[in-house]
């Protein structure tokens, strides 16, 4: 089907917090982020696996670098109230988002994405989709090579290097 | 600041297949979604995060029920062909979206929509998000439910139980 991407942004300058090993059981999402609401934490994208036959799940949140210290205080915090593996930071990351109308199935969108990036010989840090988004972190100093790689690579004419309309 | 959820959609009887244990170097997200894209793999969402100190990821996607097989064959071979741990499938799963505008930090919507899953005693299974939507996978048996209840926790008038429109 038609790939029809639209636009490209480019947000720097964020911080991606991974918990680890929190057991995958209901409520225990709703608690990390009252506690990370309720100290004022800015939430960018949430994204979460499940692994080990389903009884774990690795939750990442991306946050901008100022908020990212508050948040990893508060998430060592939790790991040791919940009982989890642990909290790893990535600091120095940029969230490239591919928007597009009707890209219902993302596969040629993706693929179309990742290898554009891969191409540039750059790395993919985490992925998180909606129906019009496909966004990837990558390190702060790639983001602006992403942002021209993935440009070029669906034939875009306006690039919108740091847009916060979407 | 304000929570702006226009509306919550269920999307039903959904795979999730995870790869897990893929090398996070860069070109290899590219590969598995190029064999997916040209063996006609309806890809939904995409999750990806990265543990074992930068080493190694997770990379989820939805796909439909009929799609999963096929899909779950392709994966099965990469991970033989490109050493990563192993593949592991979710069949009966369900997509529930809240999308909002002006969204733009999730802490609050985010907080509002897995309390609301908590009360139900739903477990969340994966989540993606974008600017406007966040999105929770759940057991196929738990979505009418967490479409409700979602519903309730933002004092929502209209449900689209089954859109495609977003
Ligand atoms: C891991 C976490 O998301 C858990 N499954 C929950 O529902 O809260
Ligand atoms: C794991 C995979 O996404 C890898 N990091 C890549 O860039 O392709």
């Amino acid at each position: 089907e038609e790939i029809v991407v639209e636009g490209v942004t480019l947000k720097e300058d964020l911080a991606v917090i991974a918990l680890n090993g929190v057991s995958n059981q209901a409520g225990l999402a709703a608690r990390i982020f009252a506690v990370l609401g309720q100290n004022h934490i800015l939430v960018d994208d949430i994204v979460q696996n499940i692994y080990d036959e389903g009884k774990l799940a690795n939750i990442s949140f991306s946050t901008n670098a100022s908020d990212a210290p508050a948040a990893q205080n508060l998430c060592q915090q939790l790991a040791r109230d919940m009982g989890f593996d642990g909290v790893s930071i990535d600091k120095g990351v940029s969230k490239i988002s591919a928007i597009g109308v009707g890209m219902r199935t993302h596969t040629g969108a993706a693929s179309t994405m990742f290898d554009a990036l891969a191409k540039a010989e750059i790395n993919i840090k985490n992925i998180s989709t909606s129906e019009i988004v496909i966004s990837c972190i990558v390190s702060n100093v790639d983001g602006a090579r992403a942002l021209r790689s993935i440009h070029d690579a669906f034939g875009l004419d306006k690039i919108e290097p740091r847009s916060n309309q979407i």
